[in-house]
């Protein structure tokens, strides 16, 4: 059928902005004042500029997830629950479909149906355009920085999750299960699919270092060491019981939660 | 220190209305 019409995003900018979209339908910003294009929607590079104002705090885990709780909610993903999410990712028929690639035009519509049921229940908070504007380009810089305009559902999936509201061992079944094989396991290769993919959010925020670097391959090591057996796949609890022990390459999600939960 | 978008690419061109 037709592209769906995603023109209501035009409405994301105000002058002098205006929203263009490349012919790979990646979206890009142009300010006729300053005569200059950028792939950040202005909201973005102002919210990324507002975050150096942390870097005072000291400790790395806490600063990073000071910066993430911002991003949150300036995107209002502290609204959706990880089930809406869920949801939505099956509704589009995303379940199952780790390595399938989706475009932006994928992306949007399935941002759009989590939104739009944002906004009924939250008028007064969540702007449809902007929010999901903002998503798109925060996805965009976390996992296609190159703007390609392509980005595999996992990404996609791990990127909205692990920003989502609920609570963490929610969030840790969920992203076990998005690599479990038919009978609940996950190799080695699986988890380091899943961790990488984890690692790319405080990357964005230029945070990697104090998590351990973007190799996250002494990570998986460490999980399947306190697993202890000498097979190659571990289950779910085996999974929860390293998280509980906050490694280092994944400590900045519980610490979000805590951060997010001292603020109720 | 949150690091600036690494735009290997960069958007297409500004092109007046």
């Amino acid at each position: 059928g037709a592209p769906p019409n995603h023109s209501f995003l035009s409405a994301a900018v105000d002058h002098p902005w205006e929203r263009a979209t490349t012919p790979t339908k990646v979206p890009y910003y142009i300010n006729h004042q300053t005569e200059t294009t950028h792939w950040d929607h202005p909201k973005m590079t102002e919210l990324m500029n507002s975050l150096s104002e942390l870097n005072e705090v000291r400790f790395s885990a806490y600063r990073t997830a000071l910066k993430l709780r911002t991003v949150q909610k300036r995107m209002c993903l502290d609204l959706v629950t990880v089930n809406r999410a869920i949801d939505a990712f099956d509704s589009h028929g995303l379940r199952a479909q780790n390595d399938k690639v989706l475009d932006v035009t994928d992306m949007i519509s399935v941002l759009k149906t989590i939104y739009d049921q944002l906004a009924n229940e939250n008028p007064s908070l969540v702007t449809v355009p902007l929010c999901l504007d903002l998503a798109v380009n925060w996805l965009l810089n976390v996992y296609d920085s190159q703007r390609t305009g392509q980005i595999r559902v996992l990404s996609f999936k791990v990127g909205i999750v692990l920003l989502c509201k609920g609570h963490l061992e929610q969030k840790y079944r969920y992203l076990f299960r998005l690599m479990a094989d038919p009978s609940r396991l996950v190799d080695q290769r699986k988890l380091g699919l899943l961790l990488h993919d984890c690692i790319q959010i405080p990357r964005q925020l230029g945070e990697v270092a104090s998590f351990g670097g973007s190799n996250i391959e002494p990570s998986v090591r460490s999980c399947f060491e306190q697993a202890g057996n000498s097979t190659t796949t571990i289950e779910a609890v085996q999974f929860l019981s390293w998280l509980e022990r906050e490694p280092q390459s994944m400590v900045w999600l519980p610490v979000l939660h805590r951060v997010a939960a001292s603020e109720a | 220190r949150p690091k600036p978008t690494p735009t290997y690419r960069m958007p297409p061109p500004y092109v007046p209305p």
